[in-house]
């Protein structure tokens, strides 16, 4: 979901 | 990930590395904000609270265990290691920190990409860690010359964020709906702090001298 690729980042 | 973002994560691991070698081969805290150091373990508890609950990769989460551990060890080091703390330069580390944590909550609670808890404390360790530099930078310019390890680790700390602006640029470029604006512009603001910095460390590196930031 969006989420995922949202905070995929440190 | 692409090469931009291991790039920052790697000066950001950098930077902890550097800083921790200072404290435990120097024995000694000075020169060092504890409350850059308290803020930025603010930031990693509050943006990584989804380290038990969402697993991406054993990379990230050994990141964050990392990032997290390695900012609270600094921290008790700094306040409560017998031989440590007492170098520590109360005296000069006065920045009252507290307002930076609220303006960066409050500014959390206004811009946020959704209005629940995550996102909220996700939005504030992003304000948070574009500021937190702050008390470390003033006490810099008091402390006079500034030990090679310490500027080291700024210089290393103020470069991963920019390797990160880098990696925004590049996703923004390749990924289709590509919409982080907090992180984007919260970036450039904090690597905009460290302009001068950067400035003052590269003369004292061009003309081999000792860093010293103007007071």
């Amino acid at each position: 979901h969006d989420y995922d690729d949202y905070h995929d980042e440190l | 990930m692409n090469i931009f973002r291991l790039a920052g994560d790697m000066t950001h691991l950098m930077s902890i590395l550097v800083l921790l070698l200072k404290i435990y081969a120097t024995k000694s805290c000075s020169g060092i904000s504890l409350k850059t150091q308290e803020l930025y373990a603010v930031v990693f508890l509050a943006r990584y609270l989804d380290l038990l609950t969402d697993f991406f990769s054993l990379y990230n989460t050994v990141m964050k265990v990392v990032f997290i551990v390695s900012s609270l060890a600094i921290v008790w080091c700094m306040r409560y290691h017998r031989a440590v703390r007492r170098t520590y330069d109360r005296e000069l580390d006065t920045f009252r920190h507290y307002f930076l944590i609220l303006g960066s909550f409050v500014l959390a609670l206004i811009f946020h990409e959704k209005f629940t808890v995550r996102e909220i404390f996700w939005a504030f360790s992003i304000y948070l860690e574009a500021v937190a530099i702050l008390p470390q930078l003033v006490l810099l310019q008091r402390s006079g010359n500034v030990d090679n390890l310490t500027g080291q680790y700024v210089f290393f700390l103020g470069a991963y964020r920019g390797f990160y602006i880098l990696n925004w640029i590049y996703r923004y470029f390749t990924e289709a709906h590509f919409g982080r604006w907090i992180a984007s512009i919260s970036g450039l603001v904090q690597t905009a702090l460290y302009a001068d910095f950067f400035y003052y460390y590269f003369l004292s590196w061009k003309n081999n001298a000792k860093l010293k930031l103007p007071a």
